[in-house]
């Protein structure tokens, strides 16, 4: 998985 | 949004809170290191940007503008109030934080998810966070005396790093593609270099004795 993740956290 | 995750938030905003408090209440800011919190203003307003590129939640959205707001808010007390700039222990802070800022910025060039502006921006902001608290530390260790207020506010940020920890390990087995490596390593960084605080913390706290850092 290359894509970046999603940044859901603070 | 697990608990873990929440108690971690909400832990990180209360030791603001009594920052704010100690600030507010006793016009002092003496304890406080202005080098770590002009270092969680960079992490914030650098980490945030994406206010305006992604939305999460309406809960993320404000917790952003708060943290950003409240650490500037911070850095313009200690920076220029008339009072309270007069409590600021120039002489014992004196960490060199823009080598903190120049190591994570080219860190964060090296290892990013993606090369983009935001996501090295991200990275830098996540690396940054990790060691910001290194000038508070040295502050505290030269002063030896902790105030209360003082004590309390890095414990806190020490609780939320502890709690952000069990959150990642709760999300490792219950999501199926949870891998936000860069995240868990300088988080764990990050809360070891807490460890040492900890444990003099818990040794006043069981003897019911002021806080004292060794010399």
């Amino acid at each position: 998985n290359t894509e970046a993740e999603v940044h859901d956290e603070l | 949004m697990n608990i873990f995750r929440f108690l971690g938030d909400m832990t990180h905003l209360i030791s603001i809170l009594i920052l704010l408090l100690k600030i507010y209440a006793t016009k002092s800011c003496s304890g406080i290191s202005l080098k770590t919190q002009e270092l969680y203003a960079l992490v914030f307003l650098a980490r945030y940007l994406d206010l305006f590129t992604d939305f999460i939640s309406v809960y993320n959205s404000v917790m952003k503008v708060v943290f950003i707001a409240s650490s500037l808010a911070i850095v313009w007390c200690m920076r220029r109030h008339r009072v309270v700039r007069r409590s600021y222990d120039k002489e014992l802070d004196t960490f060199r934080h823009y080598f903190l800022v120049a190591a994570c910025l080219a860190l964060a060039l090296l290892v990013q998810e993606k090369f983009t502006f935001l996501e090295v921006l991200w990275a830098f902001s996540i690396y940054l966070e990790a060691v910001a608290i290194l000038p508070q530390l040295v502050l505290l260790q030269r002063s030896g005396n902790v105030d209360n207020l003082t004590g309390q506010y890095v414990f806190f940020l020490g609780a939320y790093r502890a709690f952000y920890i069990l959150n990642w390990i709760y999300r490792y087995f219950t999501e199926t593609h949870f891998s936000r490596w860069i995240s868990c390593v300088s988080g764990l960084v990050q809360t070891a270099l807490y460890a040492d605080f900890f444990y003099y913390y818990f040794i006043s706290w069981k003897n019911n004795s002021k806080l004292q850092l060794p010399a």
